[in-house]
């Protein structure tokens, strides 16, 4: 997912975006109630 | 990290949830609404019934604040513990006591941090994830760095 955010410079958005992508794609740990 | 940058970033985090437009440290201090945001994050734990045992009206009682924060950190370390499994042994938790009677903003950060980690690790994680993801770059650099913490104390 692309941070959509205007007046991003290139190189931070990139690590952001992957950060917060790998955060999306990590697993939940949450178990049931 | 300047921990007063954190706690404004986290200000502006808290600004993406519905109704929370110009949130002040001042008005989290009583716990109320760091207790609705977290029933927001994740209900099936934060129940309404959990919510019953916040006082909602404490005016500017800091004792009764900080007897409201103590639930509200205990509910979270809780559900770090057994809803997300994760370890947060090590985090430094927050001084109830700087917040509730002075709004220390150090103090608030580490709070906030905490709800944080919650956000960006439960089942609707996506939600706010995403809203982090449009929010000025810079804030989103702190935001990184919080939960990028949060998980070195976890992995540690």
């Amino acid at each position: 997912i692309e941070s959509t955010k205007p007046g991003v410079t290139g190189a931070n958005e990139g690590v952001l975006a992957n950060f917060f992508n790998s955060l999306l794609s990590k697993k939940t740990g949450t178990n049931p109630p | 990290m300047e921990n007063n940058s954190l706690c404004s970033s986290l200000l502006k985090w808290l600004e993406t949830f519905p109704g929370r437009q110009g949130i002040t440290i001042h008005m989290l201090t009583d716990g109320v609404v760091m207790a609705t945001v977290l029933h927001q994050i994740a209900p099936e734990y934060f129940s309404k019934f959990w919510l019953t045992k916040i006082k909602a009206d404490v005016g500017d009682n800091w004792r009764l604040k900080v007897s409201n924060l103590r639930k509200v950190l205990q509910g979270i370390v809780d559900y770090y513990q057994e809803q997300l499994n994760q370890n947060i042994k090590h985090f430094p938790l927050p001084d109830l006591n700087k917040i509730g009677e002075h709004g220390d903003p150090l103090e608030m950060g580490r709070m906030l941090q905490l709800i944080l980690g919650c956000a960006v690790n439960c089942e609707n994680k996506q939600q706010y994830i995403e809203a982090i993801m449009n929010m000025e770059e810079r804030v989103q650099k702190v935001i990184m760095e919080a939960i990028q913490e949060l998980m070195l104390r976890e992995s540690s």
